[in-house]
């Protein structure tokens, strides 16, 4: 169940709709200081809804929008290798903003998601994913917390 | 309960023996602060690198503390393999030849797991598969391009 | 003592604006709170690294927020110059081309300010008058020798 | 006011005693992880007096004694160019520690060589000395602790 496609639209420096496609093995992204690599790690915690906005540098969810487009809807879409299909859009409106998540095709609570991908051996802090800067956090965590790593995945 | 996690446990720490010693040339372990109930304690490491005697885990330099999360990291992946990894400048405080350490780890556990990786440096770009090109069009919308290797 | 305070803040501004747009091809300035009364408020950033619109300093890239202390510690270095400065690989988050310049403006301000730098990276490596290897001996100890380039 | 020499004896893994010059201009420090690198600027900090404990990586002020050696005597002293030399020294003993400072050969206390200090443009929280992974902080910090540099040196 690896990724095989990324498709982003609107979402934080991704003005205009993007297709990145995804091989199993090693691949590498690279490029210079704010051109928007980390950003495509974003999109996979936000999609997945593994994380928090504040993990995803933003004070509020509407702040993930692309701030130079007046598209008031951000979407990513993820697909896996075994046909699994995770989308999550953003709509902001005059008051408020609205948070939906699908599970191929399928509108679905985050809890549900949740489930489905532990289920497949993706957790919330599920060392598969550091984030820039946070290579030393499991060393600086205390040891309870450590613990608990092998507990999720046990 | 408890079965699953010593069975994970005692494989994990023999991956982080292994690995650990592999990158550093010294020795590490897993520790259980109560291997009979290790619920009620925490999990901590007890590492050597290059054989020198360490107090406490944080008069590790910078570096040390990389590779021990890395070996870490490794080790849980050998034995209970995530479907994915996204690892964002982790190589950051990494001299050159652990960088190159590091890099030709991950290729040989891209056989069993996706890698997705971000990285600034020379080794690590050169180890991969495929490298994925990230730039800002004038517009400063970001732009990908996917130069793709020899996928061999 | 809000002349004092004011007098220093004009200049570390003025250079903070032209370092920032060397260094990121951009605009910034320092945004004082309440500039009439300075001391009731706070200091912060404006910046947009090549001229990106931006919401708020942490949604800039690792490297933006590098390029951004730099230029700040800069820009008080040409106003108030310290007696010596130490950096422990402020480097790490920059791409090759961004290390490049930084080392170039740390060879300009070592003429005013003794600088004495920890870096991995070849370019600020390269650009150093001298270099002083350090390494581990057998005994697990710290062996510092002293390379010294010709001092021209 | 640049500093010309740095002498170090048993000192975090400093076991053997060590002179190293300084000259004016651009040095670059390099070498392996581990080999003591981030050590160099722990001894200025702790020199000057500069920076706590918890700061340099140690729990206690005697874990600052090299760890491999039984000596109880841990001393570093710095020379600058317009000839100060600034010496601290720590001393294990059974149940306790004491602490030496001593500014220009003469015995002196925190507050009189830190004010020493200020006086030739070196503060505690001075912008001049970047610890390892410190580099963000000042993006991180508080805009009122942000205004205070400038305070500091004004
Ligand atoms: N909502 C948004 N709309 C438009 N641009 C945004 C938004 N949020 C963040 N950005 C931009 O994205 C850029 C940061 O991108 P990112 O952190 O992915 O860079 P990076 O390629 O990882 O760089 P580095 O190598 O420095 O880590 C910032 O310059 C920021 O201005
Ligand atoms: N009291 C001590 N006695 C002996 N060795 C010590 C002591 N305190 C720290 N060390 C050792 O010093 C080493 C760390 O050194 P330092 O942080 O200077 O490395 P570095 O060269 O900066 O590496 P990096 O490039 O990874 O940052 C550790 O391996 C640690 O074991
Ligand atoms: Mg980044
Ligand atoms: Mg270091």
């Amino acid at each position: 169940m690896h990724i095989t496609q990324l498709e982003i639209d609107n979402f934080k420096s991704f003005g205009r709709k993007t297709k990145i496609p995804f091989l199993p093995g090693f691949t590498i992204i690279s490029g210079p200081n704010g051109s928007g690599k980390s950003n495509i790690i974003d999109c996979i915690l936000f999609a997945l809804a593994l994380s928090s906005s504040r993990h995803l540098r933003a004070e509020r969810l509407t702040d993930l929008l692309n701030l130079n487009s007046d598209r008031n809807i951000a979407e990513v879409e993820i697909t896996f290798s075994d046909g699994t299909i995770i989308k999550r859009r953003i709509k902001r409106t005059e008051n408020t903003y609205y948070n939906y998540l699908y599970l191929n095709g399928r509108s679905c609570r985050q809890g549900e998601l949740l489930d489905f991908l532990a289920g497949h051996g993706i957790v919330p802090h599920g060392y598969n994913v550091v984030m820039q800067g946070d290579i030393n956090r499991i060393i600086e965590m205390s040891d309870t917390e450590r613990r608990k790593i092998i507990d999720e995945i046990a | 309960k408890f079965e699953a996690f010593n069975e994970a446990f005692q494989e994990i720490d023999k991956n982080f023996r292994e690995i650990f010693s592999r990158l550093t040339m010294g020795t590490g372990e897993l520790k259980l602060e109560n291997p009979e109930d290790p619920f009620t304690g925490g999990l901590s490491f007890a590492v050597q690198p290059r054989d020198k005697k360490v107090h406490h885990l944080t008069a590790l330099s910078g570096g040390e503390k990389s590779l021990t999360t890395l070996a870490f990291i490794f080790s849980i992946q050998k034995a209970i393999p995530a479907p994915f990894y996204a690892f964002d400048e982790v190589d950051m405080n990494l001299d050159g030849s652990n960088v190159v350490r590091i890099a030709e780890m991950i290729r040989e556990l891209s056989h069993t797991s996706q890698f997705i990786n971000i990285s600034l440096r020379k080794p690590m770009i050169d180890a991969a598969d495929r490298i994925l090109g990230v730039t800002i069009r004038p517009d400063k919308t970001t732009l990908v391009t996917g130069v793709s290797m020899d996928d061999s």
